[in-house]
């Protein structure tokens, strides 16, 4: 499609060759509104990228979900240098294996954006989930190439959310056609935010079983923090904060035995 | 540090450009992050079990990988939170091998691949690339972990 020509990326400042094809640009989700969201999109390094899968890729937070984590450091194709002033290739990019499309979701989060700014104060799951079905919709429209293509949803973190969220949507959504065009296969999620009650137990226990804790503040959170009320008493806060920033020490709590960033 | 540099490689007025971005051509401070959403967050649903539940009735291929070495939304937690769905076991407990190496330990239920990434952090791939790798090549194949 026209639009689709205009998204071709010709090369990023700094890129090193490469053989595959990438485009980028903005995805209407709302008119009214004025609500639009921006992909960055790197086909399959290996051929024929025509029969690869189609993979989305949402990170977290909730209000991360940018091309600084995927995109930039993870999965993509390309790493940034230290300066910023270039990138290289990433030898282990999930391109190789599928077409990889990147989302910045939602509205407000990295350059996608929102003319109601209201907007920014009532993000949701819910509209979280539906805009990201709207943009699929209409980005196939924009690549009708990779309709029917096999298509999988992956990300981490928040996106532990929005992964089967965006899956529950598009299987509701296909029900009503023999032949769907968005290909929903499956889902892949890594250190996933999955169930509030169940992850909290499990969060004090690792910090316990890892020795991050003291015995006193394990047993005190235990004891404090029910995990499913929806708000947490002042001593559950009070031994939670303690055990964060009097125990934990200086750490990378995203990677415990890293060193962390100063 | 790494998300430092992609916060000076994106507001880049040059790599805006390439990428289409920002096209109203106002001087934007592209962050990682959005603090007013994160601060603002209207709903959430409280457990994706029951979404499990129902996109597992689906017949859809559902993965749940987990680095171990991330202490924000550890191993324990998906453990504890998947323990839930009460699902059958398919190919009891083993570990995967990344070249000669444990890549990590992976379970397989009726509906659901459950996996660890030995050595991982929150951001798996950024921590360990290759078997990252090779848990996506398993998992678009439609099969198990290698078992050596």
């Amino acid at each position: 499609t026209k639009q689709q020509k205009l998204d071709r990326i010709s090369a990023l400042p700094g890129q090193p060759p490469v053989s595959f094809a990438q485009f980028s640009g903005y995805v209407t989700v709302n008119k009214e509104h004025g609500r639009a969201l921006f992909y960055w999109f790197t086909e399959a390094s290996s051929n024929p990228a025509e029969k690869k899968p189609l993979v989305l890729w949402l990170n977290g937070g909730p209000g991360c979900s940018s091309v600084a984590y995927g995109a930039s450091e993870e999965i993509g194709p390309f790493r940034i240098n230290k300066t910023g002033s270039s990138i290289y290739l990433n030898k282990y990019s999930w391109n190789r294996e599928a077409n990889i499309l990147f989302l910045e979701s939602p509205a407000g989060v990295g350059f996608s954006y929102t003319n109601t700014s209201s907007d920014l104060l009532d993000s949701g799951d819910e509209r979280t989930a539906q805009d990201a079905l709207i943009f699929l919709i209409r980005w196939m429209s924009r690549f009708p190439q990779y309709k029917y293509r096999d298509f999988y949803i992956a990300g981490e973190s928040y996106a532990g959310h929005y992964v089967p969220q965006l899956a529950k949507k598009i299987h509701d959504y296909n029900k009503g056609s023999s032949h769907p065009i968005i290909n929903l296969k499956g889902f892949i999620v890594g250190n996933a935010v999955t169930d509030n009650y169940y992850d909290s137990i499990g969060t004090v226990t690792f910090w316990w079983s890892h020795s991050m804790i003291s015995d006193r503040s394990y047993k005190s959170i235990l004891k404090y923090c029910s995990f499913n009320a929806e708000k947490s008493s002042q001593q559950c806060d009070d031994s939670m904060s303690y055990a964060m920033n009097f125990e934990f020490g200086d750490i990378d709590q995203y990677s415990i035995y890293t060193p962390s960033c100063t | 540090c790494t998300e430092n540099y992609a916060e000076k490689y994106y507001n880049r007025p040059d790599v805006q450009k390439a990428l289409h971005a920002n096209i109203t051509g106002i001087l934007y401070k592209w962050t990682a992050c959005s603090d007013v959403l994160i601060k603002n967050w209207n709903d959430s649903q409280v457990s994706m079990l029951p979404t499990y539940k129902e996109l597992i009735a689906a017949g859809l291929r559902i993965w749940v990988f987990s680095g171990d070495t991330d202490s924000v939304v550890p191993v324990t937690a998906t453990r504890f939170s998947l323990n839930h769905l009460n699902l059958t076991v398919k190919t009891r407990w083993y570990p995967w091998y990344s070249g000669n190496q444990v890549g990590g330990w992976t379970e397989v239920y009726d509906g659901l691949t459950f996996a660890t990434v030995r050595g991982a952090g929150h951001e798996v791939p950024l921590f360990q690339p290759k078997r990252a790798f090779i848990l996506f090549q398993s998992f678009l194949a439609g099969k198990e972990l290698p078992k050596s």
